[in-house]
């Protein structure tokens, strides 16, 4: 199947908040994001990698608009005895950038491709997180609108398509 | 904006891969996605989570069609110089749960459903992965048909919707 990298999408409106040294154990994802809902805090990307196999600690990530940051800190802050995390790590402002697409399953040439024109320009990938029809990562809020401006050049996309920009 | 979920994926057919202890530095994800597309391996979700703080490393993980793992292990292992990876955690039989649908985006409340649906059978959440229209674990191959009947009849799927079964 072809893979079809239609366009980019910029995303400046988001903040990160990854929770950090959760025992990797059934449970441990549904109570974290138990607590964001009752906060009724909006969520975009989560990640999860597997755990670190000295500790069996993972840690787990998601973005969120800006708009409902404090409200999630304070509320993964209050319920930290139950959650049992070591930290939290907060981004209060990141650039999320997304190459969208079609048949991107069979995407190795064109992640390769997306991390190569980020890679040239000195813009460093802080998240990864992928599925059929979007590949995004996270990145410096002030290096993702250059990033996506060398993402269009190295698509074939300048003059064709415009970055799709949220506020 | 509403969230729907339409139904409930399942893939015993992937392979998972971990390059692990890798500097978080631009140009570590472009060189190592380019070795696995010069192997011409598929790939379908790449999760990657912010680098340890203390270490400056991270871990990049992906997941493949089964029949490429072997192919792609290779290329990774005679490539291990270059790349500068600690090691490579392998998984060469995964589970592959996914709900799909719509709206996701705002969807808290499914994800805290869809990890307390799992909990409760015991299945562990090896990785997660989230776009508006799906949100993927990875969980151990041996679980994931049982985390696929708990997830339907939490969503309240029973009856209406088969669950979607790649080979
Ligand atoms: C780390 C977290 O995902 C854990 N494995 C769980 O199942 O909830
Ligand atoms: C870890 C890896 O993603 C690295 N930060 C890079 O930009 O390539």
């Amino acid at each position: 199947e072809e893979s079809v990298v239609a366009g980019v999408a910029v995303d400046k409106g988001q903040s990160k908040i990854t929770v950090v040294g959760v025992p990797d154990v059934p449970g441990t994802a549904a109570q974290i994001f138990t607590v964001v809902a009752k906060a009724d805090v909006n969520i975009d990307m989560i990640v999860q990698n597997i755990a670190a196999s000295k500790t069996n600690l993972s840690d787990i990530s998601f973005t969120l608009p800006a708009d409902d940051f404090k409200k999630a800190v304070a509320a993964l802050e209050s319920a930290k005895a139950t959650l049992g995390f070591d930290s939290l790590q907060l981004d209060e402002k990141i650039g999320k950038l997304s190459i969208v697409g079609s048949g991107m399953k069979t995407h190795s040439g064109v992640s390769a491709t997306l991390f190569g024109a980020l890679a040239k320009a000195g813009v460093n990938i802080e998240m990864i997180s992928t599925s059929e029809i979007r590949i995004s990562v996270v990145t410096n809020i002030d290096q993702v609108d250059e990033a996506a401006k060398v993402v269009h050049t190295a698509f074939g996309l300048d003059g064709e398509a415009e970055a799709v920009v949220y506020a």
